[in-house]
């Protein structure tokens, strides 16, 4: 929140659109602000009426540069808009750049993702740090409803729930490194360092970072959809492949390769499997490890075809590591199976496991 | 040894992007205090974004003041 968390003092705010932006039509735009409104009027008693003159605790307008309250905006990109916390006179008002290309889809700018964050602060929030939410100060586009836990915590303390709605689904807040119970979704190697999948984000761990770094999936790779299900490096071609559902994209360092996504069963996996829990490729054989549900399959890097006698049971090949895994990662020998918030450290060599440890100790937990 | 022109660049975005949002004085408070204000700022600028809190300058926090991003400071007061 603000300091002094200002609000409004009633429940009945107003608000009023002083003028339109030609690169969308006007109805769109009506269209926009009422959708960003009702984001917030869904989780608080709060309702919005429209003004169509006179003064409105909320007046929306897009100008450029220096448009009248001292506080310029800087041409196409950069800055987006701002908006006022509550109070009297310029107090909730709300300015989009004219500069900015606005639209209603995936193009930047979304004009009803940024004016859904700019009445945020109009109510009374302030930017938030987790990079999931909305209040995070950096655009990032994303469907579906936009508030994520740490949004609505926010806004309902100052307001309180809405009495006539039911429970929203907001999107999780990001997930907690050190949580005890915390499992991930893929981990893989990428040109020295390890990406951890988990929801829609992704940490990556840096030799020369102390910290790892919480990023959004979406942030780095927008067309990568916001849930990976397994993912895998081969270090002598270059590539990281990342698997969701039935498809798979390549990445060639941090950039995607075209052509892709492609179907899993280019692979030569049966039409039966619909996705991919985990993928490692095993550096000194040259085969990458497929595993789904409780088996699992040996591709060929070199040949690019499946390995024959596959698939295998996971439980009986690998023996203590149970029947399933989330992700497995290849290190020095050394296989590491995660499954639930277990890390399961398996020798290729000597074909058992050697130490259990949980699936956060590789993020310094 | 003279920093080239992008790495000039790059202090001016920083100078730019840490008085709108992290209120760092704007004018000439002489060379050794000017760098010692800054770093602060990019300490808290860091530490806001959960980047590796080093007070410098480097490639991840660069990205982070390039993107596009709403202009209500991360830090300021509002009377």
């Amino acid at each position: 929140h603000f300091p002094r968390d200002l609000k409004w003092k009633t429940t009945d705010v107003t608000f009023r659109i002083l003028n339109y932006t030609p690169d969308l039509k006007k109805a769109d735009v009506d269209r926009a602000v009422r959708n960003a409104f009702n984001v917030w009027s869904r989780v608080t008693p709060l309702k919005f009426k429209k003004l169509y003159e006179g003064n409105a605790d909320i007046m929306i307008s897009f100008g450029a540069r220096e448009h009248g309250d001292f506080n310029p905006f800087d041409g196409p990109e950069g800055l987006l808009a701002h908006a006022y916390p509550p109070g009297n006179g310029i107090g909730g008002d709300t300015h989009f750049d004219e500069d900015e290309t606005w639209t209603k889809d995936f193009h930047a700018f979304n004009l009803f993702l940024v004016a859904a964050h700019e009445f945020g602060h109009a109510l009374g929030m302030a930017h938030s740090s987790d990079p999931g939410s909305l209040m995070y100060p950096v655009y990032t586009y994303g469907k579906g409803y936009p508030l994520a836990e740490d949004d609505i915590k926010g806004i309902q303390s100052l307001y309180g729930e809405n009495p006539n709605h039911g429970k929203v689904n907001p999107k999780p807040d990001a997930p907690s490194k050190c949580d005890p119970e915390l499992s991930f979704d893929a981990v893989t190697e990428l040109r020295g360092e390890t990406i951890i999948f988990k929801d829609r984000f992704y940490w990556r761990l840096h030799a020369q970072m102390p910290e790892p770094e919480q990023n959004l999936i979406k942030n780095t790779w927008p067309e990568i959809p916001n849930k990976v299900d397994a993912a895998y490096e081969n270090p002598e071609k270059d590539f990281v492949i990342i698997f969701s559902g039935i498809k798979m994209w390549a990445l060639n360092g941090y950039n995607l390769v075209d052509g892709y996504p492609k179907y899993i069963h280019k692979l030569g996996l049966p039409k039966t499997v619909r996705k991919i829990d985990a993928a490692v490729n095993i550096r000194d054989t040259g085969k990458t490890l497929l595993f789904v549900d409780e088996e699992y399959w040996s591709y060929d890097e070199q040949t690019g075809t499946m390995d024959s006698g596959y698939p295998r049971s996971i439980e009986e090949n690998f023996p203590g590591i149970g029947d399933e895994v989330d992700a497995a990662a290849y290190h020095y020998g050394y296989l590491y199976f995660y499954h639930d918030h277990l890390q399961f450290e398996y020798s290729f060599a000597s074909r058992k496991v050697m130490r259990i440890m949980r699936a956060n100790s590789i993020l310094g937990c | 040894k003279p920093i080239s022109s992008e790495e000039k660049d790059d202090v001016l975005l920083a100078e730019r992007y840490l008085r709108r949002y992290y209120g760092m004085p704007a004018g000439l408070q002489g060379e050794r205090k000017t760098s010692d204000v800054m770093s602060k700022k990019i300490r808290e600028m860091q530490e806001f974004f959960k980047l590796e809190v080093t007070g410098k300058l480097d490639d991840d926090t660069l990205e982070i003041m390039e993107m596009a991003r709403c202009g209500v400071p991360d830090v300021a007061e509002y009377n």
